[in-house]
């Protein structure tokens, strides 16, 4: 999948 | 946000406030391997890099910055105010050997070719052995204080929290973070000795040594 990275985590 | 993250997060945030009560009120950095914190600083700093770019929540961003300025005031501790307390000696762990796997395999594994991308990246592969040193220092010298197993063992839990929340998440919402995943079972398992030896000695009121 190409959406974008998410980095919601610490 | 669910209850095995922050648990995560507050394990995490323990951890660090455990290793800086226990150099500031002891004055000393005996049986704390440097060359982990500086491993820990450079997780941080490069997978933090996106401050001010991504903007999650406050909590994060706070966090972000409690967890930076805690690192740092570490290696400010360690190597400059209780600098003649760090046993150097014992901590002789070669970072290049952990440092530039993991710059290597962020390069070629990642999400996204890009900078921010692949700092992230190392950054999640990084940690994953940063507490090699420390363990590698325990073994060494054969035993911990207990306030020292007592922040590893928090260090330990903040992972394998993490990785009930990604199941949970996978679960909840159809989330999941291979490379996260993956690096933070990696992460966990380096520490499953060290949780049998804190559940079967430290708990007991025992100190941890190693069997000879």
């Amino acid at each position: 999948d190409d959406a974008e990275p998410d980095h919601d985590e610490l | 946000m669910n209850i095995f993250r922050l648990g995560g997060d507050l394990a995490h945030l323990l951890a660090i406030i455990i290793l800086l009560l226990k150099i500031w009120t002891t004055r000393s950095c005996a049986g704390i391997s440097g060359k982990s914190q500086i491993l820990f600083a450079l997780t941080f700093t490069a997978r933090y890099l996106d401050l001010f770019t991504n903007f999650v929540s406050v909590y994060n961003s706070v966090m972000k910055v409690v967890y930076l300025a805690a690192a740092y005031a570490t290696l400010y501790l360690m190597y400059v105010k209780f600098k003649a307390t760090y046993d150097h000696n014992h901590d002789t762990f070669r970072l290049e050997f952990l440092i530039l796997p993991a710059a290597g395999l962020a390069l070629i594994i990642n999400h996204e070719f890009s900078i921010i991308e692949v700092m992230w990246t190392f950054s999640i592969y990084l940690e994953a052995v940063a507490i090699l040193p420390q363990l590698f220092m325990v073994s060494k010298t054969g035993e911990a204080e207990s306030i020292t197993s007592h922040y590893l063992f928090a260090l330990g839990s903040y992972r394998a929290l993490y990785i009930v929340n990604w199941v949970y998440r996978y679960y909840s919402e159809g989330f999941y973070d291979m490379i996260a995943t993956l690096a933070g079972v990696v992460q966990t398992v380096l520490y499953c000795d060290f949780f049998y030896l804190y559940i079967t000695k430290v708990l007991k009121g025992k100190k941890l040594q190693l069997p000879a």
